[in-house]
């Protein structure tokens, strides 16, 4: 099983066309590393992208350089995934 | 191995196997309405079954409902499992479920991707596509929401092997897509497709792949208003609705947009719940209530499939 420790859901809100598209850019710049979960649509509507641990520091540093605004979705996706994998297991004893 | 699908936890997420054995202890205990169909093999060569809901008739006309066409939205299955024992606990009772089933068939498939939804148990929780792999191709997987016949190639989809939403080599090139392709042409009496999907709380119609607005957009329109009033007034959950390009964003290649150009009027995507934080990650507390809500709408559009004949 991969494991996703320390990996976050940022939720960002774009608040224009432009910052739209900064988004799209992230995913030319930083190839197989962020994944969205709610790609970039329309300025009303949140994009959630999932960061690995490891690219976090560059990403929100990207973020906030381009005056995006965002906040943590999921703190650490790991900790939900083991809470889900418990849930299972209790479920099927 | 369970033996019967009482014991089989409805609030619960379960496993490929778990899963199948679920559908043959479902499909015995209610042989008089409910059979299993094997429409075809994954890539990886697994089942792809579908449930038929029956109660008689021939080539009757049919509602189709998928799930897990993504794999990582476990929400999806649970909530087509859910929904499957809700139809065969219901028929006889509710005069909804008793009207539409005594005049049309329903079929449901519950895992789309079932090589995917494995991955995401066995390797990677967060996979969405399936598992194909072709020759001097570094990367794995096709977006099979991405690799319908219609606006294939288009906007909002991938040419990138290595992209969440690449396309494909061609129009039904992956052996899930073709297979339900298959299936409903063959059939050719299908008036009605709903595809669930999450997350995001949105009921969504043609097109995906245009702005242009489909011929019946108006009642569409109204229909998708509707449904997702019948899904708020049960736990207060509100969706967004509307035709998907207009809605969410441009998507080319999708299932709705196939089905409504190969004639299927009442074509919807559901992108179910998150409650705002737990994305793909829904707890499996939210099973029960997130299908009761969404059995609601897609009652709502039954119903009007039934009453609109055509």
């Amino acid at each position: 099983q991969m494991n996703f420790t320390g990996d976050q859901v940022l939720r960002i809100l774009a608040k224009n066309e432009k910052q739209l598209s900064l988004l799209r850019d992230l995913e030319g710049l930083k190839p197989q590393k962020v994944d969205f979960w709610r790609g970039p649509a329309r300025p009303s509507l949140p994009v959630d992208m999932r960061v690995p641990f490891s690219e976090l520091k560059d990403i929100k540093a990207y973020l906030e350089s381009h005056g995006l605004a965002y906040n943590v979705m999921i703190k650490d996706i790991q900790v939900l995934l083991d809470e889900e994998r418990e849930a299972m297991a209790k479920s099927r004893r | 191995l369970e033996r019967s699908t009482s014991s089989f936890s409805y609030s619960s997420y379960h496993t490929l196997e778990e899963i199948y054995t679920w559908i043959d202890n479902f499909v015995t205990e209610h042989s008089d309405i409910v059979s299993k169909l094997q429409i075809g093999h994954s890539f990886e060569n697994r089942s792809i079954l579908v449930l038929k809901f029956s109660t008689g008739g021939s080539r009757r006309p049919a509602i189709w409902i998928d799930s897990g066409i993504h794999s990582r939205e476990w929400i999806t299955h649970a909530t087509g499992i859910w929904i499957a024992r809700k139809i065969v606990s219901e028929y006889g009772k509710d005069r909804v479920v008793t009207d539409v089933l005594n005049a049309m068939d329903i079929f449901l498939e519950i895992v789309s991707n079932p090589d995917g939804f494995a991955y995401t148990h066995s390797m990677n929780r967060l996979w969405r596509k399936n598992k194909s792999s072709r020759p001097g191709i570094f990367c794995i997987g096709v977006d099979l929401n991405r690799n319908w016949k219609s606006g294939f190639g288009g906007n909002g989809s991938n040419n990138n092997p290595c992209s969440e939403t690449y396309h494909g080599p061609s129009p039904q090139s992956e052996p899930e897509v073709a297979a339900v392709v298959d299936f409903i042409m063959s059939h050719g009496n299908v008036k009605a497709l709903i595809s669930i999907h999450s997350y995001s709380q949105m009921l969504m119609y043609p097109y995906g792949h245009s702005l242009e607005p489909v011929s019946n957009q108006e009642e569409l329109y109204h229909l998708a208003k509707d449904a997702v009033q019948a899904l708020y007034e049960v736990h207060g959950i509100e969706y967004i609705y509307g035709s998907i390009s207009t809605t969410l964003y441009v998507a080319s290649g999708i299932t709705v947009d196939w089905a409504y150009d190969s004639g299927i009027k009442y074509s919807f995507s559901f992108e179910l719940r998150d409650t705002g934080r737990y994305g793909f990650l829904l707890p499996a507390a939210q099973i029960i209530p997130t299908a009761q809500e969404t059995w609601m709408a897609i009652q709502t559009i039954m119903v009007h499939t039934l009453h609109h004949p055509y």
